[in-house]
């Protein structure tokens, strides 16, 4: 479970920051 | 069927969506009462990374002249926001008890509101992206309808200035977005209407031309000639028009296609 949830929410923040460089990309 | 539209979407959101749905099963499964790990380092990271993304998406929204996004966008944010809150909060919970059920509860809640404000997002970006290239659409329907007062050789060479930066543009973006998406009956209707614009905005210039020698020579056979490039004006309307239809089309549309 420790390493379900780890990953998940380094995936989630993976997740975010592609997205972030998605606004920034399109920005640019 | 693939879920997400587009291949970039559907390669940001995916692999989370699959562990969300992973983690939703073992806890549903796991009503066995084990501890809980400490989660406070990466929750700690995500709620930095949401602080960044709200942060990115509101200068987002401040700079862009696009009036649906700015009204899309917030939401979605605070969606985000919402979600990393209720992230911390089940992180704190475990910290004191590391059975609390309700914990649990709020760390799904927490990881699938982030999942579906990202998405949001990303939905929201995209289909502002589309609304680019349907203007760009637009523009060649508005000169494909000056085509019919086009009555001599210096208008028709403008005609072509015009029309040509502007078809060369649709064909990039269109082709490129073909590319993007992820359901296949959409990429062949796409390409097959370019494929058709591309065919025939030599032969409605050609008719054109046809029209004007004959208006020029004294007019004999001129409503055949009228009604020639007419024709072609109007099909490559349609397929322009087609093309509009098609790319605000999502997946979640599907019910059109059964």
């Amino acid at each position: 479970l420790r390493v379900g949830w780890e990953q998940l929410l380094t995936s989630i923040n993976r997740n975010i920051n592609e997205v972030e460089n998605q606004i920034l990309t399109r920005d640019s | 069927m693939p879920v997400f539209h587009t291949k970039t979407i559907e390669s940001i959101l995916e692999p989370v969506a699959s562990q969300v749905s992973r983690l939703v099963i073992l806890h549903e499964e796991a009503e066995d009462g084990g501890a809980m790990p400490d989660l406070e380092k990466p929750v700690r990271a995500v709620s930095a990374a949401v602080e960044n993304l709200v942060r990115v998406g509101h200068e987002t929204i401040n700079h862009s002249d696009d009036p649906i996004l700015k009204q899309d966008m917030p939401s979605s944010l605070r969606r985000v926001t919402e979600a990393s809150k209720t992230l911390e909060k089940a992180s704190d919970m475990i910290k004191a008890d590391p059975y609390s059920k309700q914990a649990r509860r709020f760390l799904i809640d927490g990881a699938r509101g982030i999942l579906q404000g990202t998405s949001s997002l990303l939905l929201c970006f995209d289909e502002s992206e589309v609304r680019k290239i349907i203007r760009e659409c637009k523009k060649v329907l508005d000169y494909l309808a000056v085509a019919e007062v086009i009555e001599s050789m210096e208008d028709l060479v403008q005609f072509v200035k015009d029309l040509s930066p502007s078809l060369t543009k649709v064909s990039h973006e269109v082709d490129a977005r073909q590319k993007e998406l992820t359901h296949q009956p959409h990429r062949e209707i796409l390409i097959r209407c370019l494929d058709s614009v591309k065919a025939l905005a030599p032969i409605l210039i050609c008719s054109m031309k046809i029209f004007i020698q004959i208006l020029q020579q004294g007019g004999k056979g001129i409503e055949e000639a009228a009604e020639n490039r007419n024709y072609l004006a109007q099909r490559m309307s349609d397929e322009i028009n087609e093309i509009v239809r098609v790319l605000q089309l999502t997946t979640y549309d599907e019910d059109e296609w059964d």
